[in-house]
Order: C-alpha cells, then structure tokens, then sequence
C-alpha cells in the first residue's frame, strides 16, 4: 500500500528541473546558453587557449510569425581542448559526471549543467543533441545523442570519425523549447558582462532575430590557471578524514598531516600533533574512528594553521577588472578594492569589488552587477549576499553620494567552492566571512569615491571662486 | 590531464550539503528536526492516525559547561504506521528512495531528507543511527546503520527484531554535532507553529536544557488523506508523454487519453482529439515521435480541459485554520480567506490565507507566517513570493492599517508540488498563478478587516458622541 521506489539522479532534476534554472521556455534558454557558455570558458582557461566562442540561437521554423514560446536551436562552439571520445557521451549524458569535483576554481562544479541543457531540449522537442568534439589529434568526433532520463545515461545514436587537421574544440546544438522574447534581454546582458569580466574572449553571437553581437577581445593576457589544492583542516569533517586515513600511503601521521592538508608543512604538523595529544609515529590506518573524530575537533580547534593561500584561485585582477568596467561602463571615475585571500570553512576565497561613477552608460541610481567565479548572476538580486549588505549595512550618506547619480557596484567572489544557494547558481547564501570581505573591499572601494568626489567638490568651490 | 568522475546521489549532497539546508550546526540542527517531524506527520496522515509525537534533543555530553556547538542526540518518535522492513535502511539510507514520487500532496517529496539528517549525523560524529520501526504485526525492528556516502546505500550494522504488541510506529535516534544555543529560538517556533497548523496532533519537545514543550491535540477531527491522481494535459512534457504511450495499456487513443490524464472524460477526449486532428481509433503504442511532439503541443492549446479538481490535495480549511490562529496569536480580529482550486503548470493548488490583527501576543507591525504543504517555513523570508506580494503589491494604507498595530499574515499554498526553490525547502519561487491566487486572497481578508476596522471606527464616533 506504502510503496517506495528510487529515482536517478537525470529522474530528479527532470522532475525538478526548476531547482536548476530549468523552469519556463524563456529562463530555459537562457540557463542553456550559459550552461554551454561557461562550460566552453573553463576548458579553454583550464587549456591556456585564448577563447574563441560561437554562440547561436535559431528558431526552427523559418516562418517568423510564429510566436513565443517555440523551439530553437542553440549552437555553441568554442576552440577549446574537445572532450576526450571516451568521455564525450557521459559528460552530456550522465547528471553527476564531469571533471571538476575538485578543489580548484571553476565556474563548473556541479557535473550537470550540460548535462541539464540537454535534458531540457530531450522533453520538449524530443530531438536528439549533436555533439562534436576534436582534442587535436588530427581527428573529430560527431555524435548524435539522447539521454536515458530513468537510467542517468547517454543513448548515442550514431557516431561519426572525420579527419579535422591540426585544430581542436567542442560544438554542442541542442533544440528546445525556448522564449526569445522574453529571454533576449538577459541573454544579450549575460554575455555583455562576460566580455567586461573576461577581456580575453572572442565572442560571437547571432541571435534569434540574425541579429550580430561580436564583443571582440582586448588583451592576449590570459589568467594563470588555478592548481588543484588540498583540503584545509578548518574544513575537514570525520567523513573526508576518514577517506585520507583510509586511502593514507603515508608511514607516520606526520607524514599523513603533511601530505594530505593544504599549507602543513613539518613544524606545523609537528606542533598541532602535540597540541592534539596524537603520536607523530602512529600508522594513519591504525587509527579507531573514535580518534579520527577527536583529530578532526582538534583540527578545528587548533589555531595555527596558515591561512588559505591563493594558488587555487584565479581572481579577476585589478587591471582586468577596471579594464572591463571602463569599455563597458564608461564612467567618470573608477574604484577597484581586491581583498587578500581568506577561507570560510576551510575553502579558500578572494573578494573583488569595483565602484563605477558617472559617465552616461549606467543609469541612474544604484546598479549591481554580481560574479562568481567570473560567471555573471543575473537573477535573484535580492536574495544575494551583495545585495543585502548595500542595501542593509551601507550608509550611503555617510560617502556624500546623490541618490540620483549613476553608480555602479561590481562585486566578484571567487572560490574552490562558491556558496551557491541553488543548483541553478542564481546567487550567493550568507556566509559572514564572505559577508565581511565583501563589506571591506565595498567600503574601501566607497573611500576612494568619496575622495574623488570631495576633491571635485573642493575644485568646483574654487572654479565658482 | 583531465580526469573525469562520477559522483553518487548522497555524495553530491554530502559535498554540496547547504543546498539542503545543513549548511552549519545551528542550521542542521533544526534541518534534520524538521525533516524527522515531517516524515512523522506525513506518515501518521496518510494512515489516518492521530499522529503523537515525540521530540528530544541531549547533548551528548553531560558536562554542561561545554559550548555550542557540540554534538547531541536528536530523537523524534511517532505513533505512526511505522517503515517495512524490507525498505527500512533504505528509507534512511540511500538518497532519491521514498514513498513520495506521486503525484499527491504531501510534505515529503525529494525522498532525501531523513538521509540527510543521518548523513549529518555520521560526518559529524561518525556515529550510527539507531531506528526502531513498528508495523504492527506484533514485532519491532531496531536498526543500527550508516550510509555508505560514496555508494549511496545503507550499511546495516546490527538488526534486531524484538516484541512489539499492538503498536506501530518509528523512531529515528540519531547523533550529530549542533548548536542548540544558536538554534532554539527556530526550534520552537517551527513546533509552534506546526502545532497551529495541525490541531490534531500532540507534539512533546524536551530539549537540550531539559526544558519540556508540550502542545496537546486540540481536536480529533483529521483532514481526509488526499487521493494519488493523474497528471493534467498542461503539465505534460513530450518525455512524460512518450513514457505514458510506452507503458500505455489501452487499444485506442481515444481510451489512453481517458485513462492517463487528470479529468477527461470521453467526451473531452473526443473533442481534443478533433481538435488535435488525431485518429481516436489510433493505437497509442503506434505513434511515432514527431506526432507526440504535435499531440503534446495540442494538449498545451487545447482550452477547454476541466481545471484541476483537489482530490489530490489536503487544504488546511477555514475551520482549522482559524482555531489555530485563535490558539496561538488570540488576536482581535481574524479573517479567513479560502480560494477555489487552481494550477501551475498543470500541477493543482489551493491557496489559503488568513489575516490576525490586534491582541497582545503579536509584536507590532507586520508579521509573516509562511506555510507550504503544512510545512511552516521559517527561513528566507525576504526571497518568498509572498513575502514579496506583502511588500510590492499590497497598498497598505488603503486599507487604513496603523503601521504600528499588531498584523499577522498567515498564508499556505498547497499542491502536488509545492515549487521550492531551494532542496532545503526555504521558500517558494515566483509563479505567476500562485502568486495571483495569494493576492486575490490576501486582498478578500483584508477587505473583511477593512470592514471590521471601518466599523470598529464608526463604533468608536458612536461611542464619543
Ligand atoms: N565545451 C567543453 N569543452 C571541454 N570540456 C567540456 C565542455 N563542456 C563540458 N565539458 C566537460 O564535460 C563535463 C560535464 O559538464 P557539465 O556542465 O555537465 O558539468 P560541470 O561543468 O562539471 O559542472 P556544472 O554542472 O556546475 O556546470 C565538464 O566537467 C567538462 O569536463
Ligand atoms: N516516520 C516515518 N514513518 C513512516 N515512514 C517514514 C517515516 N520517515 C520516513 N519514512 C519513509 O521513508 C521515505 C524516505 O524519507 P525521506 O525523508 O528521506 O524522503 P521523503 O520524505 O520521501 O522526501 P523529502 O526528502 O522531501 O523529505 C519516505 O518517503 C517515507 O516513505
Ligand atoms: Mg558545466
Ligand atoms: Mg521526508
């Protein structure tokens, strides 16, 4: 009478395919763009090429009468390293399959983002994805796929090997229902502000109406790609210690502490283990799950451990991210303020905020934009973490600014996990150690602009004089 | 170079846990509290038992002086129809496994939420939790497991099988690290206001300071259990479609579209299949994948389906729900607001509201309870749709409201499938239907106010002259 069942994970988000961003033709359209879009951005990042990245929206009928909402077909190519064969179907067909599951940046990290792009396209039109990937091997590889949604797997329906000399990249067209009406404006804003935060793309889009945006890059000065980085023991739980224990090669818990946690080098193991009470010879597998919770409370407790450092991160920079304001915002006056790197959780994260004044691109008033690991968040704005702390914890009288000027705030947190709220990565949950960065860079950010704006006061009190 | 993973259900939400709610040991605390208490009410309604439950929260420790956070015993205990063995360890251990796939309302609908709370259990303390389950034939299971996290399965440790006359009923006992100082006050309004939204069940709380809450039945009058149903032609995607003509058992079209939607009737079917330009004599095993595209997009168009009917669902009713107000906040004045069944997406709701003004126990000012599905919602309030209709599109001052009177807004939505927006059931996202049904009721209470204030007014002239 009670019966129970399992679902798959692809059986969950079909169902629920709204925690993902998925919930009507026009945010659909718009959550598989940037899904697709981000997706081409950290391969080619993680790669070192510099992106070239074709994006298209066309609606599958030619006869332009018909109206919203209706089936489109969204193409996005980029130059990037391709996907290896062998894993080409999963990555687009399995939900919980990818390759970034680790602490290192990256706008991905959920391994179902294309994966849901896909999926939404399969049950509204039922048409199967095409893929095509090339790794630089003289060789392409053209698939046409579905996704077994009850089973979580690829249904690859034909498959094709054809010669592509010398160049490598990936290209996914998927049709699906979308609403280009109404999703147009946040498509095009969404792209515009992946070209301010990300200087050295190419992009291309041609949109539902033929119309043609090109944002062309300005520098070949590409960001460092982050390193893969160990765990922090702030952030460690009985569950992660025990898997180290487990899977330890190392002889001494020594050794195991210096191996397995981020920044311990000897002397800090050394010193933690007998503020801890554990012997530095002990073998980690012998260790009882009762000790193993004990280690982790005092890992936690222990307050020596160096802070997070940054080679995991890959902040925007200062440089950048006033280059970018300044060709997409044109203001009169510029603030940058970037944050040291600091951790919430044992995760390692850097804040970056910009204060853009004047000039006659923004409108009046106070605009915020939002990144997180250099993807654009344009939804939710008033949940967002940056949202409350202007709206709530700043005195704006305090900095002199007149409500009605145009003032633009830019705020980016980056992270080896950012704090998401959603599946669908619409904005930041409250963490208060994000919280204070944001409120700290945002303040010296202010202090700059009070300073420009006091001086314009002073010199337009000795203009009148 | 690029290495690809595959990643469990329970991993998923183990390293992305904030997306459920346990994002820390204040929050998960109450999370896993209130996922225990919901399975217990679903499982006692759906049963028809008045439901008796228990609720106890003991710091592990005795030593009282240690500090928050630090790890406690949650136990909750129901009188309910208990789990079957057989499907026992996987209730709790193994994510996306339930009862609750169904289209019929209940709190309950992930199938992952008591998983969670074991899982937060072990990574926190490595403990196992023991559950005890009842059917009632005479035996009693105890259980003590863990969940294999990277598996997504239980790992039954011990299993015993005891004497259990005449009862039924779970227990579920499990130990994590929390933060009780912090949580409290979150703890005992979700009971509270579970108490004035179920008048028929007992809840005793003892908590972590040996303090005891005791809110006793106030009727035993139970609301019917609502009926499993059909999905309605607006809701179906070309998926849904295609797996309803797979497993379809009928010999015609014109049968299938009777026996797998929501309220058609033949002679709706008939008219539909006119419209659609479908054979009725057709063989639903027959059609081909373009024509259920078009099939679907016609059962989209199609105007004349019947509204969804609330067989399916378990409003809270005016009865109830004004008890329960009158119980809890003993307010001046209460008016009720009932709306007639409507849809999202195919998917049926009922939207019910209820104003209380004036008394002393509500603070002053406006105040928001939220409840779904029976569920009180006590987080972020700010993103809730409604929420959002109280502060954007109410006009406060024509309905000559003092600011600073006592005013409680109650409001539940219920459905076959509340649309969270979140995994951890915070708030819900912004529909269109659902958030015009909200106003329309809020704005029929606040006339009925209105009318008592203005006459109230008009006693008060009255009464100088
Ligand atoms: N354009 C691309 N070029 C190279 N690799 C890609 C590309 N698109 C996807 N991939 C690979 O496929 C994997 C799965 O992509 P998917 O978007 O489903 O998940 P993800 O990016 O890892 O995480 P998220 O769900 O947060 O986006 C990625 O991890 C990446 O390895
Ligand atoms: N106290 C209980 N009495 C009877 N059955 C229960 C009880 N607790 C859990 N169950 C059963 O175990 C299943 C799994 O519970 P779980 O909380 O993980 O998921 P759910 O309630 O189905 O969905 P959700 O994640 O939204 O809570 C339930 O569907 C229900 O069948
Ligand atoms: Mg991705
Ligand atoms: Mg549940």
């Amino acid at each position: 009478q009670v019966s129970f069942s399992e679902i798959s994970p692809s059986e969950f988000f079909y169902r629920n395919r709204d925690l993902a961003g998925f919930s009507n033709p026009s945010r659909s359209l718009y959550s598989a763009m940037r899904e697709l879009v981000e997706n081409s951005l950290d391969a080619c990042e993680m790669a070192g090429i510099l992106p070239d990245i074709f994006i298209r929206i066309t609606p599958l009928d030619s006869d332009e009468s018909k109206q919203d909402p209706k089936p489109y077909v969204l193409r996005v190519q980029d130059n990037g390293p391709g996907i290896d064969p062998k894993n080409l179907s999963y990555a687009f067909g399995r939900v919980f399959y990818g390759s970034k599951f680790k602490l290192r940046q990256a706008r991905g990290m959920f391994g179902m983002g294309g994966t849901m792009s896909i999926l939404y396209g399969q049950i509204t039109t039922n048409r199967p994805v095409k893929l095509m990937s090339a790794i630089g091997d003289g060789k392409a590889v053209q698939i046409q796929m579905m996704i077994d949604i009850r089973k979580n797997a690829p249904i690859v329906m034909d498959k094709q090997v054809v010669p592509a000399e010398g160049i490598s990249g990936t290209s996914v067209e998927v049709t699906m229902e979308g609403d280009y009406f109404r999703a147009a404006s946040k498509i095009q804003e969404y792209l515009r502000q992946t070209a301010v935060i990300t200087p050295y793309a190419n992009l291309v889009f041609i949109d539902a109406l033929g119309r043609q945006f090109f944002y062309e890059r300005v520098t070949k000065e590409m960001p460092v790609p982050p390193d893969e980085t160990l765990p922090h023991p702030y952030g460690i739980d009985v569950e992660a210690l025990r898997r180290l224990l487990q899977d330890s090669e190392e002889a001494t818990l020594l050794k195991f502490m210096q191996q397995n946690f981020h920044r311990v080098g000897e002397n800090t193991a050394r010193r933690f283990l007998e503020f801890s009470g554990f012997n530095a010879n002990m073998n980690p597998k012998s260790m009882e799950t009762l000790q193993a919770v004990s280690l982790v409370e005092a890992l936690h407790k222990y307050d020596n451990f160096l802070k997070p450092d940054a080679s995991c991160l890959s902040p925007i920079g200062k440089d950048i991210l006033k280059k970018g304001i300044e060709k997409e915002l044109k203001p009169e006056f510029i603030a940058i303020s970037v944050r040291p790197p600091s951790a919430y959780s044992g995760f390692p994260f850097i804040v970056e905020v910009g204060i853009a004044y004047g000039g006659k691109v923004l409108p009046q008033g106070l605009s915020l934009l939002r990144f997180a690991n250099r993807i654009p968040l344009l939804y939710d704005e008033g949940s967002d973490i940056s949202f409350k702390i202007l709206d709530q914890d700043i005195d704006w009288r305090h900095y002199k600014v007149r409500t009605e000027a145009p003032l633009g705030v830019i705020t980016h947190v980056c992270s080896t996990k950012v704090p998401y709220k959603t599946v669908g990565k619409e904005y930041l949950a409250d963490r208060p150690e994000i919280e204070r960065e944001l409120k700290n860079a945002l303040r010296d950010a202010l202090r700059q602009l009070q300073t420009y704006l006091s001086r314009q006061g002073s010199m337009a009190a000795v203009q009148r004089k």
